[in-house]
């Protein structure tokens, strides 16, 4: 009873699915894709620097457009700051199987610690499926160009995993990576969370809590800002995001249907 | 069966052979059967059209590709047959009731990558292999 519609041209056949079959089609679909119920993502978000680096990598690794289409995202995209794809990232994604993009879950009030100059950020990272292997994970903070400073001035940009919360006590203070950049420098700074970010999949009560220091050159602690670092509240194609490559350890197979 | 046979008559089963086929042809044409052989049609599945761009980022969609047709006589070698393929062919005419057709199923299979959302707004590139027939045949 379904509407069939010979297009001359093409010589495809093309017919409207009943509501019955289209709703087969999609749940066989999202059961390929491995997920219980289609995602409901947030709509603001399509803009932000994840979805764009993730674009960028899902693009390099799209050696055959011609299988794949072409997304409306490409296009409607703004020209915006991309997070470009280093050849680090494109030998990560080589050995990956998947690679997942999270977004920093604490809000603006959280993320400036109000007794400190550091800013902290959390990444929930618990939803990497069971029977993954981490092979790589990075933090991309941007770093806007800062007037009023000389082109030779450098910063140290540390980035700590918070290991302990105590009320009313100092937190323990873990540090991943460590670097500089200079006054004058304008882009995407990465840090390496790969073997921490292993040990939180494990240990999930730990929940990547993450500090970020800055240190002008004479060590003394001042603010992100100052050098340019842009933080959540910033515009949201520059907003620091994790992203984690991993491999799946075993082979495995689909339930038959 | 291959049954021994004198050193004299030895290009008698290729004879017999080449007349089963022709007879086994003429028996598939009298009967009916489809000449349309086992080859590659196109299955367009498109996120577009099924309303999925709020959470799919690419691609738009995927020409999946799919087999169908008949593995039947003549097995060109257009048909990508397994030498199986052949065989069952022949079996299949002298006892249609116990040994089916060959299938006419994909050969090489292509992988695609796609990139979504999640729940909580992470975007997930996930590669997925054998997704998409790049080539059909019987088996």
């Amino acid at each position: 009873n379904s509407s069939v519609d010979v297009d001359a041209r093409s010589g495809f056949l093309h017919r409207r699915l009943r509501s019955q079959e289209r709703r087969e089609m999609q749940r066989e679909i999202l059961s390929i894709l491995g997920l219980p119920h289609r995602p409901r993502p947030h709509a603001r978000i399509k803009h932000n620097a994840a979805p764009v680096f993730m674009l960028d990598l899902y693009n390099t690794i799209s050696t055959a457009p011609e299988l794949h289409g072409y997304s409306y995202y490409e296009t409607a995209l703004p020209a915006q700051v991309q997070p470009a794809v280093t050849s680090r990232d494109s030998r990560f994604l080589n050995d990956a199987d998947t690679v997942m993009s999270f977004v920093n879950l604490n809000d603006e009030d959280e993320e400036v610690l109000s007794h400190s100059r550091a800013w902290q950020f959390r990444f929930d990272i618990s939803s990497i499926p069971e029977g993954e292997v981490i092979t790589a994970a990075e933090l991309r903070i941007y770093k806007d160009f800062v007037e009023g400073h000389s082109d030779k001035e450098t910063f140290i940009v540390s980035v700590f995993h918070v290991l302990e919360e105590p009320l009313n006590r100092e937190k323990k203070l873990l540090l991943l990576d460590q670097r500089d950049a200079w006054a004058s420098e304008e882009g995407w700074l990465v840090f390496d969370l790969t073997s921490t970010s292993s040990a939180w999949l494990v240990r999930s009560e730990q929940n990547l809590q993450l500090r970020l220091v800055l240190e002008d050159s004479r060590g003394q602690e001042r603010n992100p800002h100052l050098a340019g670092l842009v933080t959540s509240s910033g515009p949201k194609d520059k907003q620091p995001f994790v992203v984690v490559f991993f491999k799946a350890s075993e082979v495995r197979y689909r339930n038959a249907r | 069966s291959a049954h021994k046979g004198r050193q004299g008559n030895r290009s008698k089963p290729q004879r017999t052979s080449q007349d089963a086929m022709k007879a086994a042809e003429a028996a598939a044409d009298s009967l009916g059967f489809s000449k349309e052989g086992c080859k590659k049609h196109e299955l367009y599945v498109s996120f577009r059209d099924l309303g999925w761009q709020d959470w799919i980022i690419a691609p738009e969609g995927y020409a999946a590709y799919y087999c169908e047709g008949e593995c039947a006589f003549p097995l060109n070698s257009y048909m990508n047959a397994t030498n199986h393929a052949i065989v069952q062919t022949l079996v299949h005419f002298i006892n249609p009731e116990t040994v089916p057709k060959p299938c006419c199923a994909p050969t090489q299979l292509h992988g695609i990558s796609v990139l979504y959302f999640d729940d909580s707004s992470n975007v997930i590139l996930k590669k997925y292999r054998n997704m998409v027939v790049r080539a059909c045949g019987c088996h």
